[in-house]
Protein backbone atom coordinates (compact mmCIF):
# COMPACT_ATOMS: atom_id res chain seq x y z
CA UNK A 1 0.00 0.00 0.00
CA UNK A 2 2.87 2.24 0.58
CA UNK A 3 3.52 1.86 -2.98
CA UNK A 4 0.20 3.38 -3.71
CA UNK A 5 0.38 6.41 -1.92
CA UNK A 6 1.86 8.36 -4.65
CA UNK A 7 -1.04 7.24 -6.83
CA UNK A 8 -3.99 8.32 -4.18
CA UNK A 9 -2.23 11.36 -3.46
CA UNK A 10 -2.66 12.34 -7.40
CA UNK A 11 -5.98 11.42 -7.10
CA UNK A 12 -6.66 13.41 -4.65
CA UNK A 13 -5.40 16.54 -6.52
CA UNK A 14 -1.89 16.46 -4.60
CA UNK A 15 1.63 16.43 -5.99
CA UNK A 16 2.88 15.73 -2.56
CA UNK A 17 2.20 14.67 1.05
CA UNK A 18 1.82 17.83 2.80
CA UNK A 19 4.31 17.79 5.20
CA UNK A 20 3.69 16.64 8.35
CA UNK A 21 3.14 20.54 9.95
CA UNK A 22 0.53 22.22 12.51
CA UNK A 23 -3.10 20.52 11.11
CA UNK A 24 -5.11 23.21 10.11
CA UNK A 25 -8.16 24.57 11.67
CA UNK A 26 -11.49 23.59 9.66
CA UNK A 27 -13.46 26.27 8.82
CA UNK A 28 -17.10 25.69 10.41
CA UNK A 29 -18.47 25.86 7.19
CA UNK A 30 -16.90 23.40 5.75
CA UNK A 31 -17.11 20.86 9.36
CA UNK A 32 -20.37 21.07 8.62
CA UNK A 33 -21.34 20.77 5.04
CA UNK A 34 -18.89 17.66 5.70
CA UNK A 35 -21.37 16.22 8.99
CA UNK A 36 -24.17 16.96 6.38
CA UNK A 37 -23.14 15.07 3.77
CA UNK A 38 -21.99 12.40 5.96
CA UNK A 39 -25.36 12.12 7.34
CA UNK A 40 -26.96 12.18 4.21
CA UNK A 41 -24.83 9.37 2.77
CA UNK A 42 -25.73 7.51 5.90
CA UNK A 43 -29.22 7.84 5.46
CA UNK A 44 -29.35 6.68 1.82
CA UNK A 45 -30.41 10.41 0.21
CA UNK A 46 -28.66 10.79 -3.44
CA UNK A 47 -26.89 14.04 -4.06
CA UNK A 48 -26.78 15.27 -7.87
CA UNK A 49 -23.53 14.49 -9.07
CA UNK A 50 -20.82 17.27 -9.91
CA UNK A 51 -22.83 19.48 -7.93
CA UNK A 52 -21.64 21.77 -5.06
CA UNK A 53 -25.24 22.12 -3.76
CA UNK A 54 -24.24 24.53 -0.76
CA UNK A 55 -23.36 27.29 -3.51
CA UNK A 56 -25.45 26.44 -5.71
CA UNK A 57 -23.25 25.53 -8.32
CA UNK A 58 -21.60 22.72 -10.32
CA UNK A 59 -18.06 21.13 -8.96
CA UNK A 60 -16.86 18.26 -7.41
CA UNK A 61 -14.72 20.00 -4.79
CA UNK A 62 -15.30 22.75 -2.38
CA UNK A 63 -12.07 24.88 -0.89
CA UNK A 64 -11.67 27.11 2.21
CA UNK A 65 -8.52 29.76 1.25
CA UNK A 66 -7.16 31.73 4.36
CA UNK A 67 -6.78 35.30 4.45
CA UNK A 68 -3.36 36.46 4.03
CA UNK A 69 -3.97 39.72 3.88
CA UNK A 70 -3.80 42.68 6.94
CA UNK A 71 -5.08 45.15 8.62
CA UNK A 72 -4.63 49.11 7.17
CA UNK A 73 -4.35 52.37 9.39
CA UNK A 74 -7.43 53.64 8.48
CA UNK A 75 -10.07 56.47 9.90
CA UNK A 76 -12.96 53.87 9.63
CA UNK A 77 -13.85 51.49 12.42
CA UNK A 78 -11.57 48.55 10.48
CA UNK A 79 -10.36 48.71 6.96
CA UNK A 80 -8.33 45.43 5.57
CA UNK A 81 -6.49 43.90 2.54
CA UNK A 82 -8.26 40.45 2.74
CA UNK A 83 -5.46 38.33 0.17
CA UNK A 84 -6.57 34.86 -1.22
CA UNK A 85 -4.44 32.73 -2.74
CA UNK A 86 -5.84 31.32 -5.28
CA UNK A 87 -2.57 29.42 -7.25
CA UNK A 88 -3.69 26.67 -4.58
CA UNK A 89 -6.35 26.40 -7.10
CA UNK A 90 -4.67 23.50 -10.08
CA UNK A 91 -5.29 24.97 -13.43
CA UNK A 92 -7.24 22.14 -14.20
CA UNK A 93 -10.17 23.01 -11.86
CA UNK A 94 -12.72 25.41 -12.74
CA UNK A 95 -13.69 28.09 -10.31
CA UNK A 96 -17.36 28.34 -10.29
CA UNK A 97 -18.38 30.00 -7.24
CA UNK A 98 -16.90 31.93 -4.54
CA UNK A 99 -18.52 33.15 -1.17
CA UNK A 100 -16.40 35.09 1.53
CA UNK A 101 -17.11 34.28 4.85
CA UNK A 102 -16.40 37.16 7.62
CA UNK A 103 -16.44 35.70 11.06
CA UNK A 104 -18.23 38.62 13.39
CA UNK A 105 -17.67 36.81 16.52
CA UNK A 106 -20.22 36.14 19.01
CA UNK A 107 -22.91 37.66 20.10
CA UNK A 108 -23.83 39.39 23.63
CA UNK A 109 -26.20 41.79 25.19
CA UNK A 110 -24.21 44.32 25.94
CA UNK A 111 -22.67 44.21 22.27
CA UNK A 112 -26.00 44.07 20.72
CA UNK A 113 -25.73 47.24 17.98
CA UNK A 114 -25.02 49.58 16.40
CA UNK A 115 -24.83 48.12 12.93
CA UNK A 116 -22.57 47.86 10.29
CA UNK A 117 -21.99 48.85 6.78
CA UNK A 118 -19.42 46.99 4.83
CA UNK A 119 -18.10 47.34 1.46
CA UNK A 120 -15.72 45.24 -0.44
CA UNK A 121 -13.95 46.41 -3.00
CA UNK A 122 -11.87 44.60 -5.64
CA UNK A 123 -8.14 45.24 -5.43
CA UNK A 124 -5.84 44.79 -8.42
CA UNK A 125 -2.81 41.86 -7.97
CA UNK A 126 -2.27 42.83 -4.63
CA UNK A 127 1.09 41.87 -2.92
CA UNK A 128 1.49 41.22 -0.04
CA UNK A 129 4.60 43.07 0.58
CA UNK A 130 3.57 45.62 -1.88
CA UNK A 131 1.96 47.70 1.19
CA UNK A 132 -1.50 49.37 1.29
CA UNK A 133 -3.69 49.43 -1.80
CA UNK A 134 -3.62 53.00 -3.64
CA UNK A 135 -7.00 53.79 -3.80
CA UNK A 136 -10.47 51.45 -3.28
CA UNK A 137 -11.27 49.57 -6.68
CA UNK A 138 -14.54 48.74 -8.24
CA UNK A 139 -16.69 47.50 -4.91
CA UNK A 140 -17.75 44.05 -5.21
CA UNK A 141 -20.38 43.84 -2.32
CA UNK A 142 -21.80 46.36 -0.62
CA UNK A 143 -24.10 45.14 2.83
CA UNK A 144 -25.71 46.39 5.91
CA UNK A 145 -25.56 44.33 9.01
CA UNK A 146 -28.20 45.48 11.46
CA UNK A 147 -26.85 42.84 14.44
CA UNK A 148 -23.05 42.22 13.59
CA UNK A 149 -22.54 38.46 14.91
CA UNK A 150 -22.13 35.52 13.95
CA UNK A 151 -20.57 34.31 9.97
CA UNK A 152 -21.61 37.20 7.25
CA UNK A 153 -22.15 35.58 4.09
CA UNK A 154 -21.10 37.53 0.53
CA UNK A 155 -21.00 36.38 -2.68
CA UNK A 156 -18.08 37.31 -4.72
CA UNK A 157 -18.64 35.09 -8.50
CA UNK A 158 -17.60 38.52 -10.09
CA UNK A 159 -14.81 39.29 -7.96
CA UNK A 160 -13.32 35.34 -8.90
CA UNK A 161 -14.07 35.51 -12.69
CA UNK A 162 -12.52 38.94 -12.71
CA UNK A 163 -9.59 37.50 -11.21
CA UNK A 164 -9.19 34.24 -13.43
CA UNK A 165 -9.65 35.89 -16.37
CA UNK A 166 -6.64 37.69 -15.56
CA UNK A 167 -5.11 34.84 -14.75
CA UNK A 168 -3.93 36.26 -11.52
CA UNK A 169 -2.30 34.38 -8.52
CA UNK A 170 -3.81 36.48 -5.42
CA UNK A 171 -7.42 38.32 -5.28
CA UNK A 172 -7.28 40.94 -3.30
CA UNK A 173 -10.09 42.37 -1.31
CA UNK A 174 -10.41 46.04 0.55
CA UNK A 175 -13.14 45.44 3.27
CA UNK A 176 -14.00 48.60 4.80
CA UNK A 177 -16.22 48.67 7.54
CA UNK A 178 -18.20 51.37 8.85
CA UNK A 179 -20.54 52.01 12.10
CA UNK A 180 -23.87 53.39 11.83
CA UNK A 181 -25.06 54.44 15.04
CA UNK A 182 -28.77 54.78 15.56
CA UNK A 183 -29.36 52.92 12.35
CA UNK A 184 -28.93 56.05 10.33
CA UNK A 185 -26.52 56.22 7.91
CA UNK A 186 -23.93 58.58 6.96
CA UNK A 187 -23.66 59.33 10.63
CA UNK A 188 -20.80 57.39 11.13
CA UNK A 189 -18.82 57.51 14.80
CA UNK A 190 -16.56 54.64 16.22
CA UNK A 191 -17.78 53.15 19.06
CA UNK A 192 -14.66 51.64 20.48
CA UNK A 193 -15.15 48.34 21.83
CA UNK A 194 -17.02 47.04 19.03
CA UNK A 195 -14.32 48.90 16.65
CA UNK A 196 -11.11 47.49 18.42
CA UNK A 197 -12.92 43.54 19.24
CA UNK A 198 -13.42 43.51 15.06
CA UNK A 199 -9.90 44.46 14.39
CA UNK A 200 -8.69 41.89 16.99
CA UNK A 201 -11.10 38.82 16.19
CA UNK A 202 -12.01 38.91 12.55
CA UNK A 203 -11.74 35.91 10.69
CA UNK A 204 -12.11 35.86 6.97
CA UNK A 205 -12.54 32.63 4.66
CA UNK A 206 -13.05 32.55 1.16
CA UNK A 207 -15.17 29.48 -0.19
CA UNK A 208 -14.62 28.28 -3.70
CA UNK A 209 -16.37 25.83 -5.68
CA UNK A 210 -14.54 24.12 -8.16
CA UNK A 211 -15.26 21.93 -11.36
CA UNK A 212 -12.45 19.53 -12.67
CA UNK A 213 -13.94 18.57 -16.42
CA UNK A 214 -11.99 15.19 -16.04
CA UNK A 215 -14.10 14.20 -13.29
CA UNK A 216 -17.20 15.92 -14.16
CA UNK A 217 -17.86 15.46 -17.46
CA UNK A 218 -21.65 16.17 -17.59
CA UNK A 219 -21.79 18.48 -14.57
CA UNK A 220 -25.72 19.16 -13.20
CA UNK A 221 -27.21 22.62 -14.07
CA UNK A 222 -27.10 24.66 -10.87
CA UNK A 223 -30.84 25.41 -10.27
CA UNK A 224 -32.12 29.16 -10.35
CA UNK B 1 -33.12 -22.89 -21.97
CA UNK B 2 -32.61 -21.29 -18.83
CA UNK B 3 -30.59 -22.90 -16.28
CA UNK B 4 -32.02 -23.53 -12.90
CA UNK B 5 -31.25 -20.93 -10.54
CA UNK B 6 -28.75 -22.38 -7.56
CA UNK B 7 -30.20 -23.56 -4.30
CA UNK B 8 -28.28 -22.32 -1.47
CA UNK B 9 -26.07 -18.97 -2.21
CA UNK B 10 -22.42 -20.52 -2.13
CA UNK B 11 -19.88 -18.60 -0.44
CA UNK B 12 -17.48 -18.69 -4.11
CA UNK B 13 -20.35 -17.01 -5.98
CA UNK B 14 -19.79 -13.37 -6.43
CA UNK B 15 -21.09 -11.03 -3.85
CA UNK B 16 -19.94 -8.35 -2.08
CA UNK B 17 -17.02 -8.47 0.29
CA UNK B 18 -17.02 -5.89 3.53
CA UNK B 19 -13.38 -3.80 3.61
CA UNK B 20 -12.98 -1.03 5.51
CA UNK B 21 -9.96 1.13 4.58
CA UNK B 22 -8.68 2.70 7.64
CA UNK B 23 -6.92 6.41 6.98
CA UNK B 24 -5.04 5.69 10.39
CA UNK B 25 -3.86 2.20 9.27
CA UNK B 26 -2.46 4.03 5.86
CA UNK B 27 -0.77 7.17 7.65
CA UNK B 28 -2.60 8.80 5.53
CA UNK B 29 -4.98 10.14 8.64
CA UNK B 30 -1.70 12.98 8.45
CA UNK B 31 -3.31 14.83 5.26
CA UNK B 32 -7.08 13.26 5.77
CA UNK B 33 -9.09 15.20 8.11
CA UNK B 34 -12.68 13.55 7.42
CA UNK B 35 -13.98 10.51 7.38
CA UNK B 36 -11.26 8.42 9.32
CA UNK B 37 -11.93 6.03 7.03
CA UNK B 38 -14.62 4.45 4.43
CA UNK B 39 -16.38 1.13 3.80
CA UNK B 40 -15.13 0.55 0.07
CA UNK B 41 -16.03 -2.96 0.38
CA UNK B 42 -15.31 -4.66 -3.21
CA UNK B 43 -16.77 -7.49 -5.58
CA UNK B 44 -15.67 -11.27 -6.05
CA UNK B 45 -16.22 -14.51 -6.65
CA UNK B 46 -17.48 -16.79 -9.41
CA UNK B 47 -20.16 -16.05 -11.91
CA UNK B 48 -21.27 -19.38 -13.49
CA UNK B 49 -23.51 -19.94 -16.03
CA UNK B 50 -26.10 -21.57 -13.45
CA UNK B 51 -25.93 -17.71 -11.86
CA UNK B 52 -25.34 -15.15 -14.33
CA UNK B 53 -28.92 -15.21 -14.97
CA UNK B 54 -29.85 -14.46 -11.29
CA UNK B 55 -26.88 -12.77 -10.02
CA UNK B 56 -27.94 -8.68 -10.78
CA UNK B 57 -26.55 -9.17 -13.47
CA UNK B 58 -26.12 -7.99 -17.05
CA UNK B 59 -27.34 -9.53 -20.33
CA UNK B 60 -24.10 -9.41 -21.19
CA UNK B 61 -22.94 -11.26 -18.34
CA UNK B 62 -25.31 -14.51 -19.10
CA UNK B 63 -24.68 -14.77 -22.35
CA UNK B 64 -20.65 -14.23 -22.25
CA UNK B 65 -21.24 -16.98 -19.17
CA UNK B 66 -23.30 -18.99 -22.12
CA UNK B 67 -19.59 -18.57 -24.39
CA UNK B 68 -17.35 -19.58 -21.89
CA UNK B 69 -19.27 -23.04 -21.63
CA UNK B 70 -18.87 -23.64 -25.35
CA UNK B 71 -15.38 -22.33 -25.24
CA UNK B 72 -13.49 -22.17 -22.13
CA UNK B 73 -11.11 -19.70 -24.19
CA UNK B 74 -13.51 -17.08 -23.53
CA UNK B 75 -12.58 -15.06 -20.53
CA UNK B 76 -15.29 -15.69 -18.08
CA UNK B 77 -18.10 -13.02 -16.91
CA UNK B 78 -16.63 -11.30 -13.91
CA UNK B 79 -18.06 -10.21 -10.74
CA UNK B 80 -18.12 -6.15 -10.88
CA UNK B 81 -19.73 -3.49 -8.90
CA UNK B 82 -23.78 -2.63 -9.97
CA UNK B 83 -24.53 -0.20 -7.61
CA UNK B 84 -21.31 2.38 -5.67
CA UNK B 85 -22.50 5.42 -3.34
CA UNK B 86 -20.00 8.60 -3.20
CA UNK B 87 -18.61 9.88 -0.32
CA UNK B 88 -16.89 13.66 0.43
CA UNK B 89 -13.27 13.69 2.38
CA UNK B 90 -12.24 16.57 3.78
CA UNK B 91 -8.29 17.01 3.65
CA UNK B 92 -5.52 19.30 3.70
CA UNK B 93 -3.35 20.31 0.75
CA UNK B 94 0.48 21.67 1.01
CA UNK B 95 -0.47 25.07 1.10
CA UNK B 96 -2.71 25.30 4.56
CA UNK B 97 -6.09 25.05 2.70
CA UNK B 98 -8.41 22.88 3.31
CA UNK B 99 -10.33 20.90 0.63
CA UNK B 100 -13.74 19.03 0.88
CA UNK B 101 -14.05 17.09 -2.16
CA UNK B 102 -16.82 14.60 -3.61
CA UNK B 103 -15.91 11.08 -5.07
CA UNK B 104 -18.29 9.54 -7.08
CA UNK B 105 -18.67 5.84 -7.27
CA UNK B 106 -16.26 4.83 -4.44
CA UNK B 107 -18.21 2.55 -2.14
CA UNK B 108 -19.40 -0.41 -3.28
CA UNK B 109 -22.70 -1.05 -2.26
CA UNK B 110 -23.88 -3.88 -5.02
CA UNK B 111 -22.17 -6.95 -7.17
CA UNK B 112 -23.40 -8.46 -9.86
CA UNK B 113 -22.27 -10.43 -12.56
CA UNK B 114 -20.75 -8.32 -16.06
Amino acid sequence: LALGERDFLRFLGLDAAPPPRQPQPVPRVLQKIAREREAAADAGLARAPCTVAELGAPGDALRALPDRGFLLPSDSCLQRLLSFNLSAIPDREQPTAAELGLDLGPSTYEELGPALELVVSLVPQPGLRAGPPRGRGRAVAEQSVPRPHGVLRVRLQGALQHAARRQWSRLGLLLDVQVVEDGEPGRHRHPRALCARLRRTLRATLLVATLDPARCRHPARPRR
Amino acid sequence: AVPAAPQAASRSLCHRHQLFISFRDLGWHKWIIAPKGFMANYCQGECPLSVAAYLNSSNYAFMQALMQVVDPTVSPAVCVPTKLSPISMLYQDNGDNVILRHYEDMVVDECGCG
